[in-house]
């Protein structure tokens, strides 16, 4: 035991960058890409702002780059620069709202690779609103690994006249691809998803590539969602009771759980005999599974449909459009439904067929499966991913299509949700929950009947032609 | 930035716990089983003792167990026991030393899943040696999530008569089953690849089952093997250079990688013209790159063997024999090479055809693949793994077998290395490294080509006897 030791977390991932996603020149800049645009598309969208992102790549040398991306979110305030930056499991997002970080590691990842590669240290300039005027910052620091927190090197104040965050970062053994895990594919499938952002991107050639808005609409903001008590476990109960400010269990049920009015609290009571004007920490393990238990046997309303905000039937249709020129395309949304622990999701489906649709192997046509996380395209680990699980385990058959292998479409699915149960701290696949595996399945199911109906028509009408 | 806040590395794996790999009542079980059983393992190891480990698994109710694991380990003193079960990221494997835990997670995860579950605490009672007497000591506790700590709620000394850990936890919404994913064929697989162990296992029923040792060897105990300079980066050295106690870079460089003499020193002096004596945090960045850079140019000896412990030809094939009773058996072991960073590993790789090889699905016999890394069975996340991917990019015709989803063969490969790159906290998968698909591929087509031998020659036999 004399080699025993607490590592920090900003320790263990140095060790292990791999599960931040870093595995591999391509992936590893696909992954810096993926974590810095969703940070600016989080931020812009919670300040009520259409998202613009500004990224330059210059390439100074084989596999050796200079990263600028610029937003104009509502910026960082000077004090938390560094936590931002450089203290991993620190962030904004733990709280029971849609969003696309859900972690805290996200970019504090990229300075540590950028560092790991470079030794350079990572240039930020935010502007932000203090009090009505716009207060401009620039600071150079670094990580101390060690510590989990960041190091000044410099700090001044500058002027500027919009809000946003510009971050620069030094990268080496990392490496531009057009392929399909390159950055270029990344950028083209986050604004399928996403239609109302505006992305500039400069890339190593000096090529200016502008994904423009499709649409000027600000999608509404996702509320919270609390957990529901169909899945809410013991632990979560006794967990809140031991962090509520509220004085009573019951107000502490009513508050912190959806669907659960007075009537329901009563009803509870009733049932349990157990006093819930007690105070939450008098609360016992035992009583906590009983009062658990009961919610599993009465009958509650589906989670609210306002708190999540899916991609909509209508915007993924229009984006496979856009994007595979089809000549079929289908697309549904489901209702929200919980998984493990209350927390809801939904699941939206679409399916194209033809012009653009799947993927050319060899000289076969395959099925393409694009994979989003709350609008965020997952591209890597599609093979532990329940997504894939779910479509695999379609009996595609009897909706005319023979197999996966063989089949000119495109399956986009996308999952919403206050929680995303991602397989590891890189966040490219979702762990198989009953329920989540399920809804993919019914999703999918309900669009690929459509297609059938396509086809069939399809067929009919070739059969009538050659009479 | 009101909603800014920072957690522990409790709290992020309490919201995310399928990320320890608690995903589905069976994992779920599954992976605690793995957890204590490589703790005690390595444990013994250490100490010099052939480890015998006694685990009983009650049933109280549908989903609801009491696990006893009991070790015959050099147990844990009194003051550690709290950080080993209740602090994430704490342990004593963080060195450069083949080991089956390495990311000081393993049993803090079963505490916080018995307490999530049931909200019961965990009782240990372990036994170790203090100038010569055992100590005996018994804890009740549970873990602060909060604060990555433990709470004790009881302590007593008892008397005990030798050494080692017994562990007991409760659990609910976890199922023990035989199928292919649940705990007793994690056993299984665990005794193949370690026969100088003994594992008595007293299931639900009450029946048990004693796993008795193959061998009485207890195997050479791994020692440390030093970064490679091959491989190792800059950022290494730069972080070498911080924590080192030693006055000068080039005594840091002779004793803090492997290979590297003085002779060799001298010479990359010559070449790069920078002082080697200077103080190792003089060192800039810059230099350390030239300095990396040269390592690149100069030959060095391969990694040490002695240092890293595969199970070796010999007791691969006979442990495959004895499970699988195949007609046909080969095995090979891989010299060491490194991944990034320097990191030395080793492929060992078998291959077995006939008899209980292979995987009856339906009326076909598929490939079976079983995948190791220090000894350890993966079980789980088998699509996203390196060594999947490096078997599945084998030409299989070439070898006489149609493809892996029509052979009575099965296929088992291991890992062994000072640190296995994780694609997850689970720890089931591994990073598709290229060095590391290359030795899967080389090792297991180099046991194929024998494999070939041997069915050419049954097939001529064959012929013969037909005429
Ligand atoms: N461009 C930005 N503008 C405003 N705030 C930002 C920006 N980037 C990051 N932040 C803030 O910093 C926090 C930490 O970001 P980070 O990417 O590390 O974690 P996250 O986004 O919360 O989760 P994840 O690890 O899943 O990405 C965010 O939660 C947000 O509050
Ligand atoms: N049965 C045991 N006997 C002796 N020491 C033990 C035992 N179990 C755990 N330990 C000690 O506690 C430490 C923490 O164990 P833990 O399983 O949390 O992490 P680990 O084994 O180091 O890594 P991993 O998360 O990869 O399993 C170990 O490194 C070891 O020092
Ligand atoms: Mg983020
Ligand atoms: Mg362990």
């Amino acid at each position: 035991f004399e080699e025993f030791k607490e590592l920090t977390a900003s320790e263990f991932f140095r060790r292990n960058k791999q599960m931040l996603g870093f595995s591999g020149k391509i992936r590893s800049l696909t992954m810096v890409f993926h974590e810095l645009i969703t940070n600016s598309f989080d931020a812009a969208e919670e300040a009520g702002i259409l998202p613009e992102i500004k990224i330059d790549l210059k390439r100074l040398d084989k596999d050796h780059y200079i990263l600028r991306h610029r937003d104009n979110g509502p910026g960082i305030p000077e004090d938390f620069i560094t936590k931002v930056f450089c203290t991993m499991f620190a962030g904004s997002k733990f709280r029971n709202i849609q969003s696309r970080g859900q972690q805290g590691l996200g970019c504090s990842g990229c300075v540590l690779l950028s560092q790991m590669t470079t030794g350079k240290p990572a240039r930020v300039t935010s502007g932000y609103k203090v009090n009505g005027e716009i207060k401009g910052v620039q600071m150079t620091f670094k990580m101390d690994v060690k510590k989990n927190q960041g190091l000044i090197l410099d700090k001044k104040e500058i002027p500027l006249d919009s809000t946003g965050v510009c971050i620069e970062l030094h990268f080496k053994d990392v490496s531009y691809s057009l392929s399909e895990q390159g950055a270029y594919e990344y950028i083209r499938r986050t604004m399928i998803a996403n239609p109302h952002a505006k992305i500039t991107f400069r890339d190593p050639t000096g090529h200016v590539y502008i994904f423009d808005r499709a649409s000027e609409e600000i999608p509404p903001l996702p509320k919270e969602v609390l957990p529901h008590p169909r899945g809410v476990t013991a632990d979560d109960l006794i967990f809140m009771a031991k962090h509520t400010d509220k004085r009573r269990f019951r107000s502490m049920l009513t508050s912190n759980l959806s669907r659960m009015s007075t009537k329901r609290v009563n009803e509870i009571e009733e049932i349990t005999g157990i006093d819930l004007n007690k105070r939450p920490k008098d609360m016992k393990w035992e009583e906590a599974e009983q009062i658990v238990e009961t919610f599993r046997k009465m009958d509650f309303m589906a989670p609210p449909t306002s708190g999540l905000i899916p991609i909509g039937q209508e915007q993924v249709e229009k984006g496979m459009i856009e994007i595979l020129d089809p000549e079929f395309v289908a697309a549904t949304t489901r209702k929200p439904v919980t998984y493990r622990g209350g927390v809801a999701f939904v699941i939206e489906s679409g399916i194209s067929y033809g012009g653009e649709s799947g993927r050319l192997i060899g000289d076969q046509k395959k099925a393409e499966i694009m994979r989003f996380a709350n609008r965020v395209p997952l591209t890597f680990d599609q093979g532990s991913c329940a997504i894939t699980e779910g479509l695999k385990s379609i009996d595609w058959k009897r909706y005319g299509i023979r197999d996966l292998d063989n089949a000119p479409i495109t399956v986009f699915v996308n999952i919403v949700s206050t929680n995303v149960p991602y397989l590891s701290t890189g966040k490219q696949s979702v762990a198989p929950e009953p329920e989540i595996l399920h809804e993919v399945r019914q999703a999918t199911m309900k669009v690929a009947r459509k297609l059938q109906k396509y086809l069939r028509a399809k067929k009919a009408e070739k059969e009538e032609a050659m009479r």
